[in-house]
């Protein structure tokens, strides 16, 4: 979810 | 991951590396500021607690531990280190950094994506990373002349937030994220308060002379 995809960056 | 994320994420590790490298190798750290750095490992622990929690990619755990551990190593030299710490510029770092973080704080409190501690963690971390150069920007407008890695350190530093909003930028019409306000603005806080700094460093570059911020 888009919850997600942020944390996915750095 | 997009060309301008990665480059982001590379043009970020070399700047702490540059900075780290430096202090090791000359053993001085002046013209860099402790409380910036001292404020970017709290950026880190605070957005990358979750390495422990949620597994994403090797690459994105093994950078969030080369971030946390190379920051700590800054601060360590900077506080620590019998020689390196003598030519730290304390009278001249003078920002009054725990105001930053009280405020970010209570800003995370009230504006974050879902009341939980590690959005709150995030939300506080994307916000004290914002303003977390300030510090930094004082001193070397303090220092006058800067130091060339310095100048570099803090170059590849605004370089990477540049690159960060065009990865957004990249991310919102390729994936369509509608929800990211909060490093959108902090972003462009960010980037903004490098402006200055950037007009200078490319005069410099340009005349082929010293890094010199006016007073």
């Amino acid at each position: 979810d888009s919850d997600d995809e942020k944390h996915d960056e750095l | 991951m997009n060309a301008f994320r990665f480059l982001g994420d590379m043009t970020h590790l070399f700047s702490v590396l540059v900075l780290l490298l430096k202090i090791y190798a000359t053993k001085t750290c002046s013209g860099v500021s402790r409380k910036t750095q001292e404020l970017y490992l709290l950026v880190f622990v605070a957005r990358y607690l979750d390495l422990f929690t949620d597994y994403i990619s090797l690459y994105n755990s093994v950078m969030k531990i080369v971030f946390i551990t190379s920051s700590a190593a800054i601060v360590w030299y900077m506080r620590r280190h019998p020689q390196v710490r003598r030519t730290y510029d304390k009278e001249q770092d003078t920002f009054r950094h725990s105001v930053l973080v009280a405020a970010t704080f209570v800003l995370a409190l009230i504006f974050n994506d879902r009341f939980t501690f590690r959005e709150i963690c995030w939300a506080f971390s994307i916000y004290l990373e914002a303003v977390a150069i300030l510090p930094q920007l004082v001193l070397l407008q303090r220092c006058r002349n800067v130091d060339n890695l310095t100048g570099q350190y803090v170059f590849f530093l605004g370089a990477y937030r540049a690159f960060y909003i065009l990865n957004w930028i990249y991310r919102y019409f390729t994936e369509g994220h509608h929800s990211r306000w909060i490093p959108w603005i902090a972003g462009l806080v960010q980037t903004g308060l490098y402006a200055d700094f950037f007009y200078y460093y490319f005069l410099s570059w340009k005349n082929n002379v010293k890094l010199e911020l006016p007073a």
